[in-house]
């Protein structure tokens, strides 16, 4: 996280005022969406906030177009969705939100206005913005399900940087709060990724809410939210791999499967497992990769493991195996799995197996940054 | 991803982003011509940000990242 050269309210009790509202929502969904942004902020920070009706207040909200009075004019449709100044007089704590914007209340569709009023807040309160991908304060938009958001680690190590803890916070120790989310680092030795696949050349590795895109014209691995690039996916993925014979990467959630060709997910889906031919008893994949040699899809579920012939659509005869059987020493369970220059590398934890599967021999013990540099 | 050239609407784009969030200024002076553009630097700053790989050139990442909805403050506070 950044700040603004530590400028802050030199009060906790910062009060806000909604000068006008945008036609996109009603009056009552603004006013909840502001309150709840404030609130994301209040529940880690001694800040309360308080509404006024009229006057200045220190924080002002309003909602405009092009030019809007600041000499920092908005662009039209998309591009900047708002702004909002760093704490201070006047015009400063200020936030605008660009009018030119489909503003939503809870659907995917247009800009979440909880979600950008959220993240321009955190400015009006001091904060700039964060390099951190799974951060609030990121300044680029990510679509979240407003109802389960919850304020990522970096913002609250900025937002407590700049005004302290929340004093009351936690006075039950019993229940305590959920943990921030944070983001996971390549850089991690303990690092457990949820999934791995290659898609039309690039490697994918998938964690929680991000992914990793790693590609051979780059030396950088490029972390993003899953949900940027698809919103209608879920997080923590079970397990994923690309179909070489259908040109699909197929990613697995609990019973469900979907598809993606090239970066759109395929019509039609979720699916359920059983339209890859595994039976109703197995609840998730832990892991998938393509075998390019024999053309069959291996699912691994708990010890064991199944191979789909797609082009039959039918599991495969003498299936499930137990993992160690079709790779011996493998003993510990796939967490993770792809194919790479015919080479087989199954996860385990944060170690990579790699597998000839011609020899079926098991020839390197590896670690995550492998694939995966830090 | 686009692996044709940056086109002149993605120059303009990438002028306008960089004046904007990454304070960029005219370039003057006999200073302009010594090292790398000012441009150049500035966009390998905006892809150190952004955690793309660092080229100090447009390309197809970049550009990309430059057209996604954004946050109008700037990413790099001007110097005080």
């Amino acid at each position: 996280f950044t700040t603004f050269d530590n400028r802050k309210w030199q009060t906790n009790q910062v009060t806000y005022r909604i000068e006008n509202y945008t036609p996109d929502m009603s009056v009552a969904e603004v006013d909840n969406s502001i309150e709840r942004a404030l609130q994301v902020w209040a529940k880690v920070s001694p800040l309360r906030f308080t509404r006024i009706y009229s006057g200045t207040a220190d924080i002002m909200i309003s909602f405009g177009t092009r030019n809007h009075g600041d000499s920092y004019p908005f662009d039209g449709p998309d591009g900047t969705l708002a702004h909002a100044f760093s704490p201070g007089p006047d015009i400063e704590g200020d936030a605008h939100f660009d009018d030119d914007e489909y503003f939503t209340f809870s659907s995917t569709r247009g800009y979440n206005l909880f979600l950008v009023a959220a993240h321009e807040l955190g400015h009006s309160l001091g904060l700039s913005h964060s390099n951190d991908p799974g951060a609030l304060m990121y300044p680029v938009y990510s679509y979240t399900d407003p109802s389960t958001f919850s304020l990522p680690r970096d913002d609250v190590n900025g937002i407590q940087y700049i005004y302290g803890p929340n004093p009351d916070v936690n006075p039950n120790p019993d229940k305590p709060d959920p943990t921030p989310p944070s983001t996971p680092d390549a850089c991690d030795p303990t690092l457990v990724l949820d999934a791995v696949t290659t898609l039309r050349g690039e490697k994918m590795f998938f964690k929680g809410r991000f992914f990793w895109r790693s590609y051979s014209q780059s030396s950088t691995p490029q972390q993003n939210l899953i949900k940027t690039f698809w919103p209608g996916l879920p997080d923590n993925i079970n397990a994923a791999y690309e179909s070489q014979l259908s040109d699909r990467v197929f990613l697995f959630k609990d019973r469900q499967v979907w598809a993606l060709s090239g970066y759109d997910i395929v019509p039609g889906y979720p699916k359920n497992l059983n339209s890859l031919g595994l039976p109703s008893t197995v609840k998730k994949v832990d892991a998938a990769l393509y075998d390019v040699d024999s053309r069959k899809s291996l699912f691994f579920v708990g010890d064991y493991y199944y191979s789909y012939d797609e082009e039959m659509k039918r599991m495969d005869k003498g299936f499930p195996k137990r993992v160690d059987e079709g790779f011996p020493g493998m003993t510990s369970k796939v967490t993770a799995a792809f194919q790479v220059r015919s080479f087989t590398y199954l996860y385990s934890g944060s170690y990579v197996f790699e597998y000839s599967m011609r020899t079926r021999r098991q020839l390197r013990v590896l670690g995550n940054s492998y694939f995966l540099p830090c | 991803l686009p692996i044709s050239p940056p086109t002149e609407e993605d120059e303009v784009l990438a002028e306008t982003y960089l004046k904007r969030f990454f304070n960029l200024t005219e370039e003057t002076g006999p200073t302009a011509r010594r090292g790398p553009s000012q441009r150049s630097r500035k966009v390998s700053e905006m892809q150190t940000f952004f955690g793309l790989q660092v080229t100090g050139t447009l390309d197809a990442e970049t550009v990309t990242m430059m057209k996604k909805p954004r946050c109008g403050v700037p990413d790099v506070q001007p110097s005080r």
